[in-house]
């Protein structure tokens, strides 16, 4: 599979990894019954194999659902939201893709250069999110009682807030706990 | 506002509310979500009475309970009045399933995700009629009992019975042994008086694999078990627990033959047991409930997002120049790498979710007519999708309190209870391995027949072109 680092050709790197990792285990499972297994334990001794490649069988469709949704969004909304969009869809891709760079080494024409180059690109995409990052969640529109969040709120009064539930503790809602006469006090007395 | 969420706010080069329609998916959906939200601001019952975070077990539970039943009530007439069917379930799931609204999970939530459908799914016109009214009006509240304490994902090894009496016309149903124990299931320890039992259904001395049971548990006046019934709720876990997960156990405990869920199979008066066309159909139901999932999954990540997101640019943290005042931690390129990508992933998984609730919609339309073509195809890509959904959502939430420091650690920054609904969701609804297992038996099946050269369905067809051809390294 010729590899490049556009999201279309990574979306089909994915599909290339999980054909021949299903390819291997398919043999594999072959190869057990052949030396004296039944299907029911092959397939049991190829579980490792199998479980990773249905993960990235999944994870390739994830990717391609995620770009064909932005891709058409992209056809009505404004240029920069459309910017915006295909911006977070390369990010997602290049995350997933520096995931398996093991099997896109494996079974893929990816090179070492190729391996430097996708990481700035993803670096590059974290830089181009950034300064975007609090609209885009503030886009998402959580109210403050859904998030239920004294570091989240929107007003960002972070510290005011985690103050304010503190108070909230049953411990502060009297100077001394009962705990003080006791446990505390006989014990510091050396009287428990 | 604080200054530097108002610095970040005015560097925005897109228009928000433009995001906000794609996201939420249109103006109408937009707007029925607001209301939905003022509504239920508004509302002084809506609120906790005490901090849940400081509250022991039995507080959550009575809190959960008391503001399910007051979001139930205070919505059907607020439905009503609005013209809205009222009848109609699906107005309420929003709101009864919405976790935002009950952070600790809400006691009626089984009732609505499970039972509901349930009825719908295995029950006959006839056992609609009986029941379905009485559930959505909550006359009767319901939980679904599958797992068991020795059994989960493995339907054939549940141990629970079903036994015909021919004589008369009962069903009896045995737990042989601690293990055959009903466990986990939402609701049942004390709030449901009615439960839909899956058990091993036998009749003229042969099993017949397992069946659903509609099960009245409790009396409907004063709430007490019935005799015959072994009930509890089975304690604190990790999260979720508003949710209030029961035990149930039985003896000798009779129901009428009229009580077995009878859409697809069906059990005679004299005992015949016809067998459901397909096997598959009993998929629909789960396809839909992990589409829910995944639904849900994506917006617990945006959440969790929402949060760090917001507080990594409020704190600062270091100096990236010695010469400059101390940063927003965002501005370090290692916090925007935990928490970027988790906006990314949160936005992909919902895009997702639609993907497949669109194919799962034109499946129910095949099924319509008969074709069960697409329901394993739908089946597999199901499975592996909770299971993606679940995982990467609760190592997302985990990054993003780590992303928080030590006051992502409070419970008030309500990290634990996101982390609770996203592990809670790897757990429920089929193990994570065991439904990749099932993924791939599926991949496995279909890559044979693709190297017969058979047409694969769409979500695998791009399997065909390799096995066509030889593997080269």
């Amino acid at each position: 599979f010729a590899w490049s680092d556009s999201t279309p050709v990574i979306i089909e790197a994915f599909q290339a990894v999980t054909a021949n990792r299903l390819r291997l285990a398919n043999e594999h499972i072959q190869q057990r019954v052949k030396a004296g297994r039944t299907p029911q334990e092959a397939t049991n001794e190829t579980g490792l194999e199998l479980v990773r490649l249905a993960e990235i069988h999944c994870r390739g469709f994830i990717l391609q659902s995620a770009y064909a949704a932005i891709e058409q969004a992209c056809q009505t909304a404004s240029r920069p939201l459309g910017e915006i969009l295909r911006e977070i869809c390369r990010l997602v891709v290049y995350d997933e893709a520096l995931r398996i760079t093991g099997d896109l080494l494996r079974f893929t024409t990816m090179s070492d250069p190729d391996l430097v180059e996708l990481q700035r690109k993803y670096e590059a995409s974290l830089g181009a999110i950034r300064p975007n990052a609090v609209s885009i969640v503030d886009a998402f529109d959580y109210p403050d009682f859904i998030l239920g969040s004294t570091l989240g709120a929107y007003d960002g009064n972070v510290y005011e807030r985690l103050f304010e539930d503190a108070m909230k503790s049953p411990l502060n809602q009297e100077p001394v706990n009962r705990t003080f006469e006791l446990y505390l006090k006989p014990f510091m007395r050396g009287k428990l | 506002v604080n200054k530097d969420l108002l610095d970040e706010r005015s560097k925005c080069t897109f228009d928000k509310d433009e995001f906000t329609l794609w996201w939420v998916g249109g103006k109408e959906k937009l707007n029925a979500k607001r209301d939905r939200e003022h509504f239920c601001m508004n509302q002084p019952e809506f609120r906790d009475s005490v901090p849940l975070h400081f509250a022991s077990h039995q507080e959550v539970y009575e809190e959960t309970i008391r503001k399910a039943t007051t979001i139930f009530s205070k919505t059907r007439e607020l439905l009503k009045k609005q013209g809205y069917d009222a009848n109609n379930f699906v107005n309420f799931m929003d709101i009864m399933l919405g976790d935002g609204f009950i952070r600790e999970v809400n006691p009626l939530r089984i009732h609505f995700s499970m039972f509901i459908p349930s009825i719908k799914a295995h029950g006959s016109a006839e056992q609609q009629d009986r029941w379905l009214q009485k559930a959505v009006n909550c006359e009767i509240i319901g939980s679904y009992a599958q797992t068991e304490l020795g059994h989960g994902t493995f339907l054939r090894g549940l141990e629970t019975t079903a036994t015909f009496d021919e004589e008369t016309d009962e069903i009896v149903i045995n737990s042989p042994r601690l293990s055959a124990y009903k466990w986990w299931p939402g609701g049942l320890g004390l709030t449901a008086n009615h439960c839909i039992v899956m058990a091993q259904l036998y009749s003229k001395g042969r099993c017949h694999g397992v069946n659903p049971f509609m099960v009245q548990i409790r009396d409907e006046e004063t709430h007490m078990p019935l005799a015959g019934i072994e009930i509890g709720e089975i304690g604190n876990k990790l999260g979720y627990n508003g949710v209030n997960n029961g035990f149930l156990g039985f003896k000798n405990f009779r129901i009428p033959r009229s009580n077995t869920l009878m859409k697809n199979a069906k059990l005679l008066r004299d005992g015949t047991y016809q067998k459901p066309i397909s096997s598959v159909l009993n998929y629909g139901t789960m396809v839909f409930v992990r589409v829910m999932i995944t639904r849900n999954m994506a917006q617990l990540l945006a959440k969790a997002a929402t949060i760090a997101v917001r507080y990594s640019c409020v704190r600062r943290q270091s100096v990236i120049d010695p010469n400059k005042p101390e940063v927003q931690v965002i501005d370090h390129q290692t916090q925007q790498v935990k928490l970027l990508p988790q906006i990314a992933k949160a936005i992909a998984l919902k895009l997702t979710a639609d993907n497949l609730w669109k194919m799962y919609e034109a499946t129910q339309v095949d099924l319509e007519t008969g074709n069960t073509d697409r329901l394993p195809e739908l089946h597999a890509m199901a499975c592996c999708l909770k299971a993606v959904s679940s995982a990467d959502t609760a190592a997302g939430v985990e990054v993003c309190r780590l992303s928080c420091g030590g006051h992502g650690y409070l419970t008030s920054a309500n990290f634990l209870s996101m982390y609770g609904l996203a592990t809670a969701a790897s757990t429920y609804e089929g193990e994570n391995t065991v439904l990749y297992l099932q993924t791939a038996r599926y991949l496995v099946k279909v890559w044979n027949q693709a190297l017969k050269g058979q047409r694969l369905m769409p979500t695998v067809r791009y399997l065909e072109q390799y096995a066509t051809k030889p593997a080269k390294r």
